[in-house]
């Protein structure tokens, strides 16, 4: 519903916007980490470790509802829809195809939202582990968190036995994403 | 004249985690 921006501002003010919506999004995340069941019980610094390598990968999850693969859109968590070629010409376009194809292919599986924040915690538990003082601890809430997912969608989904392993092959897909991509440069104004 | 901080997305998302844990001790 909102109405396609981008012509009358320049590249810098909606580099700012993009990099703006970043910081709030981050902040949500750490606050659903928070409430994820056993993830406080961890150390704080192993807290703090998952989080950092992986919250861009649970922000790629969370973002797939921003992009409209059908009418080639994305709008930014304040509102603003932008038109992909507009985006490209930031020099955004590799991490926009990427998010693309993957939100194409999440949006797929037609997840429930609670499907969803349940995946997105796996994602998160299931990062990269270098930095972990606590190895043993992590993995076993890995393993609670998919146990639990893949019982929330077989009693949704009995006759479908190949969704839970569809959503574990995001995984990878998630990893490539935050290698290529997480050192991409935001740019915030400082008056 | 209006400056810039340029970070890559992988230490914006560090510096506010950080940031948000110190905050909470």
């Amino acid at each position: 519903a909102w109405p396609v921006s981008g012509a009358e501002r320049s590249s810098q003010e909606i580099w700012e916007s993009f990099s703006q919506c970043f910081t709030p999004a981050v902040k949500e995340v750490v606050e659903f980490a928070k409430g994820i069941p056993g993830f406080q019980e961890l150390s704080q610094h192993d807290q703090v470790m998952l989080l950092k390598s992986g919250t861009f990968q649970v922000l790629m999850v969370r973002f797939c509802t921003l992009f409209n693969a059908d009418e080639r859109t994305v709008t930014f968590l304040n509102g603003q829809t932008y038109p992909l070629p507009t985006l490209r010409a930031l020099g955004m376009g590799s991490l926009l195809d990427a998010m693309f194809d993957f939100s194409e292919k999440l949006g797929s599986l037609g997840l429930e939202p609670d499907e969803m924040a349940l995946f997105m915690a796996v994602v998160l538990v299931s990062a990269d582990r270098s930095g972990i003082s606590d190895m043993r601890a992590v993995e076993q809430l890995q393993e609670g968190l998919s146990r639990a997912l893949r019982s929330l969608i077989t009693c949704r989904r009995p006759d479908d036995t190949s969704l839970f392993s569809k959503l574990l092959l995001r995984l990878p897909d998630l990893r490539t994403l935050n290698n290529l991509h997480s050192d991409k440069l935001l740019a915030f104004r400082i008056d | 004249p209006k400056t810039h901080r340029i970070m890559t997305l992988a230490d914006h998302i560090s510096h506010i985690i950080t940031q948000d844990f110190a905050r909470n001790q």
